[in-house]
């Protein structure tokens, strides 16, 4: 564990409480796409089934459990108290293509072919694209409250520290060595530099975040 | 094995 790598896991839990913060704050879901946050369910569960069989840290185990269980709730709130608040029609990105995508990608790149590899690489796909259905539907409706804002920039921010903390290990660690986890994460990385610059922009005016039309 | 099937990422 270096520091990247757990600044990296503390930006993701933070942008997480941002977003229940969020919902209980604006007792709504108005802007939070439906679609992206199933698939981040999706990644999880498919990514962390290694709970059941490996045991690397209680750190891990623990981290693990509570990134499942936060975006069970989160799913579960948007679905049931919040459902009336849900923007549906916005949040019309077809997802079937990033699924789909993952799928194919799954199946060629896996380091070996058991099930949990191939579930594993499925996830790491799933997750460099889950983002992209929140961002189509920022830039459908242009505009976004602040902790929607925060949220997203935290969700980029723990990418971009992992790009870092691989690097690091890729130095300091002769056997690391991760092709997959590097490429899919770099390009999920890249997806955030758009909403990157209007939040910085944004952050610099004082002013709510608003992307171009 | 390689450290390839060490998944102690999150």
């Amino acid at each position: 564990m270096n520091l990247f790598r757990l600044c990296g896991d503390l930006s993701h839990v933070i942008s997480i409480v941002l977003l229940l913060l969020k919902i209980r704050a604006t007792r709504s879901c108005v802007g939070i796409s439906l679609k992206t946050q199933a698939l981040y369910l999706l990644v999880f569960v498919t990514r962390y089934l290694d709970l059941f069989v490996t045991f690397i840290s209680l750190y891990n185990s623990l981290m693990k459990v509570l990134f499942i269980a936060t975006s069970s709730y989160v799913l579960y709130l948007m679905l049931t108290k919040y459902r009336q608040t849900y923007d549906k029609d916005h949040d019309t990105f077809r997802i079937q293509f990033l699924v789909g995508f993952a799928i194919v990608l799954a199946l060629l790149t896996p380091h070996r072919y058991t099930m949990l590899e191939v579930l594993w690489t499925f996830s790491l796909w799933l997750e460099s694209v889950a983002i992209l259905p929140q961002l189509f539907m920022l830039q459908t409706t242009g505009e976004c409250e602040n902790l929607t804002s925060h949220y997203i920039f935290a969700l980029g921010l723990y990418r971009a520290l992992y790009a870092v903390n691989w690097v690091y290990r890729y130095l300091f660690e002769p056997d690391y060595w991760q092709p997959v986890t590097w490429v899919a994460g770099i390009l999920q990385t890249a997806l955030y530099g758009d909403f990157f610059y209007y939040y910085v922009m944004s952050k610099r005016r004082g002013k709510k975040l608003k992307l171009p039309t | 094995d390689t450290l390839h099937e060490v998944h102690d990422e999150l």
